[in-house]
């Protein structure tokens, strides 16, 4: 078995969870922040057998759209001066990061 | 050292944390949520030493019990039309999903 | 490549994500609570490659400070009836711990 931890933008995350149900596979969410926007997004643990990794990778790039999101750097020390105000930049936010990670033993207790 | 990413009812959280720290095992927990209820539940990380993987797994499975849920599915579109609305069925739900995941190096700063 | 599951004190997390940003690392936040103490915590989830190891572990170590926490354990039955009042015990919370895990395949999708 792998452990598929999956990282979405909360906007896909709904949509993700429905499509790997209608494909009998199992899911489960937690709530994330990204480390750069400091905005929420989900990260799903989905544990799939090692002969559907494949099929649950494509249902998770058939969900989740890549985005542009706008991003206004926090202000530094200088910029509190007030002359260098921090201008908001365009960010492309994937659709999905994902770490596949091998699953020694998986119990139903 | 193995991570034991361990599921369960949030009714079992708090008994099974306890029963854990009696026994001289730490562990960090996580709000979560099950992909096909939806309704929240507990993801807990236990890292244990390799030879107490066994003693772990005992005390998990004394404290979560298995339970049935009544489950509504959300309406589909053809429901929406009122002709065939839907049942609640009845779901069990298990006492604990456990993931074993090998841990490469544990390290306290 | 590597996920360094990395749990510290609220008070540092910040501080640490926002030093892992400045050396090119990506990272996500997710809020969690401790065994033991029943306080609040954060686990970061930061995949980095394998030879950046050394180098985000050294980001980790020279940001999260161990600290010294009041902890008052919760009454056990015999403390209820008044007598053995539980008195306030000093415990030692880390700088941060780190469970170091392999990735078999890092994904953007
Ligand atoms: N220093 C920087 N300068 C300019 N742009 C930057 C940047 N760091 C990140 N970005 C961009 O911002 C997007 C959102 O990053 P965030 O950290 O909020 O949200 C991230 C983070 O929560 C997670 N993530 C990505 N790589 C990760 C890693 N190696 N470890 C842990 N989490 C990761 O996945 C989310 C989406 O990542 P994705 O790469 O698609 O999209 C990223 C990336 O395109
Ligand atoms: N398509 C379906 N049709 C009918 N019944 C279904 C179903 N999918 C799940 N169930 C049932 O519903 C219970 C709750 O699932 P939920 O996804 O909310 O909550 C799950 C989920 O959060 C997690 N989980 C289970 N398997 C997982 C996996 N492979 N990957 C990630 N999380 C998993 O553990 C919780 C408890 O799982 P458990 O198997 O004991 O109990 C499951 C299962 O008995
Ligand atoms: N039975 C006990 N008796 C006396 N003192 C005890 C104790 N159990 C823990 N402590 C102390 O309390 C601190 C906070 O533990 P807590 O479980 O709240 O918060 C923990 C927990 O969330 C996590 N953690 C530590 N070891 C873990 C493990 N093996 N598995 C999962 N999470 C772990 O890291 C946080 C910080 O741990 P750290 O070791 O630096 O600091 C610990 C430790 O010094």
């Amino acid at each position: 078995m792998k452990l598929l931890l999956t990282i979405v933008q909360d906007t896909d995350a709904g949509k993700l969870q429905q499509a790997l149900i209608e494909s009998g596979f199992d899911s489960t969410k937690l709530s994330s922040t990204g480390g750069f926007l400091r905005q929420g997004n989900t990260t799903l643990l989905i544990g799939v057998e090692d002969h559907q990794v494949d099929t649950a990778k494509k249902i998770v790039e058939s969900t989740c759209r890549e985005r542009t999101k706008i991003h206004t750097p926090g202000p530094t020390i200088t910029d509190l001066e007030g002359m260098s105000a921090t201008r908001p930049i365009e960010v492309t936010v994937g659709g999905a990061i994902i770490f596949v990670i091998e699953v020694e033993e998986f119990l139903r207790l």
